[in-house]
């Protein structure tokens, strides 16, 4: 038997939101650490990592650890009839071959219920050991957003380096090419709109800028975005879900021939 | 440009 209750139902609103076009069918898994999921792209060239930690839903049974295969697609098309005030709960039983996905709106007057059937995907975890990055910078998620928006009209790949001047966002395509540097900025009014830049060593690589793209649907997550880059790494970019978990995104670089 | 990477090149199947 698994019960999850989500008081704040627009999470989940939020996280199918900013999965569901890099990532077509996924399972996800529910433990007694909480519900999470682990996927790639059809190409195999970008993860998501998704945990909600069961201590940040409101009543959160998971009797045995279940895995439930999910086209992510018509996932986000139910949650889209919850209200985002709503509390959303998710039920399903062991052995079943479906999930319910239950709305309460605030004033408790209206609920519904959606059934949906699951389906049996084949499991490609990945196993994705602690790493020590060359370099993490946390930026607001806003301006990242912004950055990988204003080259893709410019570019298809971006030169992401950091250096002790900062990091650097670079792209060239047929009009010409831009560069954007974000320095460490900690003088700021509120601590979320800082730029912090840890660096244990230079790092440059290159990436696709449509995969960045996709990852910036999760900005409304979370006000800060943590980049983590490592020369022989995907890069990470990590948006905290507050007081529940995380989204984290890896990219596989381009690689040079 | 460079050929694109894959997940798998990085980290392995558990």
């Amino acid at each position: 038997m698994l019960e999850l209750r989500l008081v704040q139902g627009s999470l989940l609103k939020k996280v199918l939101e900013a999965m569901k076009d890099l990532v077509t069918d996924a399972n996800f898994d529910c433990s007694a650490t909480g519900f999470s999921l682990q996927a790639m792209d059809s190409s195999h060239v970008a993860l998501v990592a998704l945990l909600l930690r069961s201590e940040g839903f409101e009543h959160y049974r998971c009797d045995r650890n279940i895995t439930m295969g999910m086209n992510l697609n018509n996932v986000s098309k139910l949650l889209k009839c919850a209200g985002n005030d709503d509390i959303i709960t998710i039920k399903a039983d062991d052995g079943g071959d479906t999930v319910t996905f239950m709305f309460e709106n605030p004033k408790q007057d209206k609920i519904s219920d959606f059934e949906m059937k699951l389906m049996d995907l084949d499991s490609e975890h990945l196993g994705i050991p602690d790493a020590e990055y060359h370099a993490i910078v946390r930026m607001p998620s806003l301006e990242f957003s912004r950055i990988c928006k204003d080259l893709s009209s410019i570019g298809d790949t971006v030169v992401i380096s950091v250096t002790k001047e900062g990091i650097k966002f670079s792209t060239r395509g047929d009009i010409g090419n831009a560069n954007i540097v974000c320095r460490q900025n900690t003088t700021v009014d509120k601590p979320e709109e800082a730029t912090v830049i840890q660096m244990n060593e230079a790092v440059s690589l290159t990436f696709a800028l449509r995969y960045l793209n996709s990852f910036t649907k999760a900005t409304s997550l979370s006000e800060t975005v943590t980049i983590s880059l490592s020369s022989e790494l995907p890069l990470v970019a990590e948006y905290k879900i507050a007081d529940m978990g995380y989204i984290k995104f890896y990219l596989a670089p381009k690689i040079e021939d | 440009k460079g050929s694109q990477g894959r997940m798998e090149s990085f980290f392995k199947p558990v």
